[in-house]
């Protein structure tokens, strides 16, 4: 028997645009999604730990082919103060989600058919980054978003106390600056999509800060922590010139 | 001209 609560709904919505279905992985020490979009440019892995359900009951493996696609429809009708639950018996080949919302009180049912999904399998290595920096998930999402308007892709520039996103395009160019706290084992400068930033940034509610962990030639990170997890999304670097 | 590199190379199954 599977039985998990969630209270961050919202979490679909993140990773609506760049998943459109994947297998769930449930364990007794919680849920885990790893995916690669599309275009193979982003990895979305997802991590949320048995004790950020209430309640969380798990007894053995269970993979869950969800459509993320239709998560999205029946969360956004929800609301965003809505919770999930997902409910599975000795059958894999369906499921139950249950939707509470908290202020009505309104319960919505659906049993759902386990998808089959033909799905990479991705090791991600620990890696050492020149620059970690955590800032406001607010103040980032501004960032991306206004640029986005014009611009296409941004280059990140950090320096000790600062990171400042610049970017141009056929109409000019554009620059943010934001001060930050964090430490950088030296200055560091990489190109990255705005697009993609923009859709990552869809995880903003989940947490007050982000962590962007930046190196030249390898893939970016930008982390958002959850209520015992994360939501973290990675970026293919630039190549050839 | 610079694109973008394949996420796969990074993290592509052992």
């Amino acid at each position: 028997l599977f039985h998990a609560r969630f209270e961050q709904a919202g979490l679909v919505d993140a990773i609506k645009d760049l998943i459109q279905d994947s297998d769930f992985h449930c364990r007794d020490s919680g849920i885990a999604l790893r995916n690669m979009d599309n275009s193979q440019v982003a990895v979305v892995v997802i991590l949320l730990e048995a004790g950020g359900f209430l309640p969380y009951h798990c007894d053995r493996r269970l993979n869950l082919g969800i459509s993320l696609t239709s998560l999205t429809k029946i969360v956004h009708y929800a609301g965003d103060e809505a919770t999930l639950a997902l409910k599975a018996n000795d059958n894999p080949d369906t499921f139950n989600l249950v939707l509470e919302c908290l202020q009505t009180g309104c319960i919505i049912k659906y049993d759902i058919k386990s998808r089959d999904i033909d799905q990479e399998h991705l090791e991600i290595p620990k890696t050492d980054y020149a620059a970690t920096i955590t800032i406001p998930s607010a103040e980032f999402q501004r960032i991306c978003r206004n640029l986005s308007q014009l611009l296409e892709s941004v280059a990140n520039e950090a320096s000790e106390e600062r990171i400042k996103f610049s970017s141009s395009g056929d109409i000019g160019s554009g620059s943010a600056t934001l001060r930050h706290n964090s430490d950088l084992t030296g200055p560091i400068a990489l190109t990255i999509s705005l697009k993609y930033l923009v859709n990552f940034s869809k995880a903003t509610a989940l947490s007050y800060s982000v962590t962007l962990s930046l190196s030249s030639e390898v893939p970016q990170l930008v982390e958002y922590k959850v209520e015992s997890g994360f939501a973290r999304f990675y970026f293919a670097p630039q190549i050839g010139e | 001209p610079a694109g973008q590199g394949s996420l796969l190379s990074y993290f592509g199954q052992k």
